[in-house]
């Protein structure tokens, strides 16, 4: 799974996410990506999230609008992520990451699983990452 | 307000001989869509230019180098979304397009609806002029050795998905 967030000069929020799916998954089989709310979403007023990783259980917690819902009760991008992913860990048992941003530019990539590739670019500066604290 | 721009290729397993790779794909993707954040471009822009990238990059397992479904077929999916509007385009079990995101976006941007799925969305990316792409050449050595290597494990085709991540 691959994806992105941003938020351009006049503050607007976009999010995107594109897979192939889970390793030789069933024939039908459609995961979390495409779903609103899943695999994305993104509101000006909140944020935009991205999601990778077991896709039954991003679903099952619609991961995406509950880190948007922890940041809309004053979290900031940083600890909503991670209290979107403990949350999945502790209720259906399920590893992923996500992308993070809220309209004032702020932006956190957060995992549970062993990585995530990921990077970020803001004030020519550009940030990366795959293993835990990198 | 300061343009940001953050991608991620996946959270699933990276083989160190392929961690380079997957680091300086999303790396690229990121410098690129910054640069249309600077240009004035917007989010939306921005986003599906990152993944589109991707997408194209076979160190990633959308697009070019999608994971295999037990068939040892392809079946894509994308999501886009707009925090201006609220509007969102998506498509499911897509197999002969090269980027499924951009396909998403017309879903978005052409129809009524939020997501189109397999047959459907193939008549819709046609109508739409994307051109379609051999299933085959989405499929890459490294792909189709994971899908072989998995079969030979577990011929259980719920089985084997258990604990894989996408």
């Amino acid at each position: 799974t691959v994806g992105a967030v941003a938020v351009d000069t006049e503050g607007n929020i976009a999010c995107a996410t594109s897979t192939g799916g889970m390793l030789n998954k069933m024939v039908g089989r459609v995961g979390d990506t495409p779903c609103i709310g899943s695999g994305g979403y993104a509101d000006n007023n909140i944020g935009a999230v991205s999601t990778t990783g077991h896709g039954e259980t991003i679903m099952k917690v619609t991961l995406a609008r509950l880190i948007l819902f922890n940041m809309e009760k004053g979290q900031s991008v940083e600890a909503a992520s991670d209290s979107g992913l403990a949350l999945m860990k502790s209720r259906v048992d399920g590893l992923g990451g996500v992308i993070t941003v809220d309209p004032q530019g702020h932006w956190a990539a957060r995992f549970s699983s062993l990585q995530m590739a990921w990077a970020a670019a803001q004030s020519d500066t550009l940030h990366y990452g795959l293993y835990t604290g990198e | 307000m300061l343009p940001v721009v953050v991608v991620h290729g996946g959270a699933g397993f990276v083989p160190r001989q392929r961690s380079e790779l997957s680091v300086s794909g999303v790396c690229s993707a990121a410098g690129s869509a910054y640069g249309i954040l600077k240009g004035g471009g917007s989010s939306m822009d921005a986003v599906v230019n990152a993944v589109t990238l991707l997408e194209n990059n076979p160190a990633f397992n959308a697009g070019i180098g999608s994971v295999l479904n037990v068939r040892g077929d392809i079946e894509m999916d994308a999501l886009v979304m707009d925090g201006k509007t609220l509007a969102s385009g998506a498509v499911s079990a897509v197999r002969n397009i090269a980027n499924p995101t951009q396909l998403a976006r017309l879903v978005m941007e052409k129809t009524s609806h939020a997501c189109l799925t397999a047959e459907g969305a193939s008549q819709f990316a046609r109508a739409m002029g994307i051109p379609e792409v051999p299933v085959e050449s989405l499929i890459t050595d490294y792909s189709r050795m994971r899908w072989q290597k998995n079969l030979a494990a577990d011929a259980n085709p719920v089985e084997c998905q258990m604990g894989k991540m996408g």
